[in-house]
């Protein structure tokens, strides 16, 4: 068993979990937030059988479009909104990250 | 030491954590979503000492009961409430499931 | 590739995060609970390579005070507020803990 634990784009985020249903692969969501950008994003717990963990990146991978975006990058802990004028930083988002994870033991009770 | 990834149910999830903190097993909670009924549970966070793990295991399904439940599952993404009939399905659920993971190295600061 | 899970502390939060962005380190943020309190805290995912996790671990350390506070513990699931007169107990928080976790393969989308 693996804990496929994959950083979602709330873009790509419902393509994926469909993607997870269809094929019979169960997940847990959890709310989480980008440590850069500071926007929300969805990571998922997704415990799969070792034959099957290429299946599942392959449903991720699938799913998720990298696309190039301006964004206003406001220094770490900025002050309220407005007293600071972001520059704008071309940057690449959306698609996914996805760390594979050993599980040495599981247990359904 | 090992972290116990646990995914409970919000039925059972204060008697396992009231059985946690009798047996003085420190642990974090994070909110989350079931992937197929998207109901809410708790997944919860357990660093335990690797001669301690089947004792918090035991906790966890000591508290645990898992039930029949009629649900109306929607196709995943449905659209708004009401434009499609949802049709029963009986699975069952409540319980936990759990993940034990290797910890190569814990540090307290 | 590393997986570093840390519990960090509502005060000592903000340093981390800016300490970890200064030194280019990607990380992500999960709201979370603590067992015994039932305070407010942050989980952090901060995947490092297996050469900078020192680094990593050196960065919260650094931003962490331990202090001493006097907390009002209620018993696990106490009835509504008002109706038990909790006992004061002298507890060390702040700070943060971290499990550092072995991951097997780590993929971009
Ligand atoms: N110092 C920097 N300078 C310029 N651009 C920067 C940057 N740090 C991040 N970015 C860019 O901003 C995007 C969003 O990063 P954020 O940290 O908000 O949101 C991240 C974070 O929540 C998570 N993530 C990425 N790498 C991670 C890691 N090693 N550990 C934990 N979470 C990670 O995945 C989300 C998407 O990451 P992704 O790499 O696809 O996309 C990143 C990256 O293209
Ligand atoms: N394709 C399907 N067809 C018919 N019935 C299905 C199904 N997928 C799930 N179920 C049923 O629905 C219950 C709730 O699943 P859910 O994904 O909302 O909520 C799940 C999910 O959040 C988590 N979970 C279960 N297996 C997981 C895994 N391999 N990886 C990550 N999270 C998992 O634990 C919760 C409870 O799972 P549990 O297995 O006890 O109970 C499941 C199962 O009995
Ligand atoms: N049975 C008990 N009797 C007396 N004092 C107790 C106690 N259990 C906890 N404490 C104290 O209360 C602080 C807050 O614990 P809490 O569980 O709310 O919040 C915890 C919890 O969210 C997390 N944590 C600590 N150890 C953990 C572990 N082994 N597994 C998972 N999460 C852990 O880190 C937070 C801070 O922990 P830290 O040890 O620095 O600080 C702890 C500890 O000093």
């Amino acid at each position: 068993m693996k804990l496929v634990i994959a950083v979602t784009h709330d873009r790509d985020r419902s393509k994926i979990t469909e993607g997870l249903l269809r094929n019979g692969f169960q997940f847990t969501k959890i709310g989480s937030t980008g440590g850069f950008l500071r926007e929300g994003n969805v990571t998922l717990l997704i415990g799969a059988e070792d034959k099957d963990v290429d299946r599942v990146l392959g449903i991720i991978g699938d799913s998720c479009k990298t696309r190039k975006q301006f964004v206003n990058v406001l220094p770490p802990d900025a002050g309220p909104v407005g007293t600071i004028i972001p520059s704008p930083v071309e940057v690449l988002v959306g698609g996914a990250i996805t760390f594979v994870v050993d599980v040495e033991r599981f247990e359904r009770f």
